[in-house]
């Protein structure tokens, strides 16, 4: 039985794509098996592990009912990593599902029948539309990157809040698993305090691995490539690894 | 007759707000009229600009047919800097819009009867939703944030689409009005090269004026000042003088 993860945060640029890519390889390393899900239209995750334009996307996975999970995943160069890649038509998808009586229930059906995974993690955009709607309502835990930089907090508070509506409405087993912080530069007096603010406001809910401000996760994807492969002995890729061993308690 | 600018990227977290607030503050402070309206409900602008919550805000501005525009601004304590404000509620708003048959002109109308402005400069949301695509069906021209990373150029071309559509259907007089670099840091091969591609790809089309990474703009939202107030001398101020410089031409 798969544990199902939304890696999820509304404000842009924090690094949902970066912890969802890292996080499931550095599992995957670790004898699990892992799918990832791109549900986002900008399909970034989609392009750390794959070059080619998929035939089967998340997109259709979504809107069309004769399309099971199984048929839209294809396997990555990384082993036991599967992906259900994303691309940009997924953003007419979001316009058509607005529209459905069941729409933030797509991904919960679709997920049913897989069995082979330990952990299925799902990649959002930034907004809180029925793409996030859709992995809120399927997962069982929510992993929230959080930059520390100075909007972080609000940002998190609006995101529990959308939480525990889901919790209410759509899914009552819904938890919050922990944040991550992202983008750490310790030599800057506000990444301290921010980190400070966070690691006190949600304490025992913020992962020990902190994932430092690092050229090299920047650089990973224009490689296609995760860090575990582009630049395994860097600070970003060892904090990858603390965070999956911690993740995996 | 003001200069309408929608500043919009659908990639999260490449500046719009940092570009957003600053620039409207130093075309301000070279004596135009400037109105900044914040159209994201993560009320990031809202917040460089004022501690206090606002009592109407962008949300009620566009489902409330009885509000104009003039009661939903307010002073800033930037001279010539007015704002409307954001707050979370725009959230529900959104979902309330997508459902009126004419909700991409909700910003347009409002801002006709305002004349007393050169310029009106219109924060987005990470997204291509009703909010976007209010602010590009009102806007004249369009200003595109691009941090120097990897994704950008993906970014880009998604969302010169969508102006495309935007041109089409709704609005034929929207016109790019440029590119303007964040977050670059040349010490990086990837920020030089990143920043080397798109001035290739989108030439004649990207302002000199490059936004540097400069942690003094990361830490003055959290003094609800923008950067003009809180390090008018640091490289992040003096370049956004210069982009207001060229931008007014
Ligand atoms: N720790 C890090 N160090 C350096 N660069 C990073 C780090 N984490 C992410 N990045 C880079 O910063 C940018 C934003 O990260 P990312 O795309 O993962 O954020 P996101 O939250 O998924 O963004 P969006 O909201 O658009 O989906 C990307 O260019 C990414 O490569
Ligand atoms: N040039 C810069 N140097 C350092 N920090 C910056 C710079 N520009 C923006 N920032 C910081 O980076 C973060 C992202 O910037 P910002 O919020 O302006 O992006 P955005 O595109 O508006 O994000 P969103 O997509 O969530 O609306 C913020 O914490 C901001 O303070
Ligand atoms: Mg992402
Ligand atoms: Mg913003």
């Amino acid at each position: 039985m798969a544990t199902i993860i939304a890696v999820a945060n509304q404000k842009g640029g924090v690094g949902k794509t970066d912890v969802s890519v890292n996080l499931s390889c550095y599992l995957a390393s670790m004898d699990n098996r892992v799918l990832l899900i791109d549900l986002d239209p900008q399909a970034n995750a989609t392009d750390y592990l794959t070059e080619e334009a998929p035939m089967v996307s998340a997109a259709e996975l979504l809107m069309d009912p004769k399309i099971s999970a199984s048929e839209a995943l294809i396997r990555t160069r990384i082993e036991n990593l599967d992906l259900i890649p994303s691309r940009a038509t997924l953003s007419a998808t979001q316009v058509q599902l607005a529209a459905d009586l069941e729409m933030q229930f797509k991904i919960k059906n679709k997920l049913k029948g897989l069995t082979e995974y330990s952990y299925i993690i799902i990649d959002t955009p930034p907004s809180l539309g029925v793409l996030t709607i859709n992995a809120l309502t399927a997962a069982h835990e929510v992993l929230i990157p959080v930059q520390t930089h100075y909007f972080a907090l609000d940002g998190v508070a609006h995101l529990l809040d959308t939480i525990k509506k889901v919790r209410t409405s759509l899914n009552p087993k819904l938890t919050v698993r922990g944040i991550v912080l992202t983008m750490y530069d310790k030599r800057t007096y506000l990444s301290r305090q921010v980190k400070q603010k966070v690691t006190t406001e949600f304490n025992g809910k913020v992962f020990n691995a902190i994932i430092p401000h690092n050229i090299r996760l920047a650089e990973s994807p224009s490689y296609h490539q995760p860090i575990m492969v582009y630049a395994p002995k860097s600070p970003g890729a060892k904090a990858y690894m603390q965070l999956a061993k911690e993740f995996a308690r």
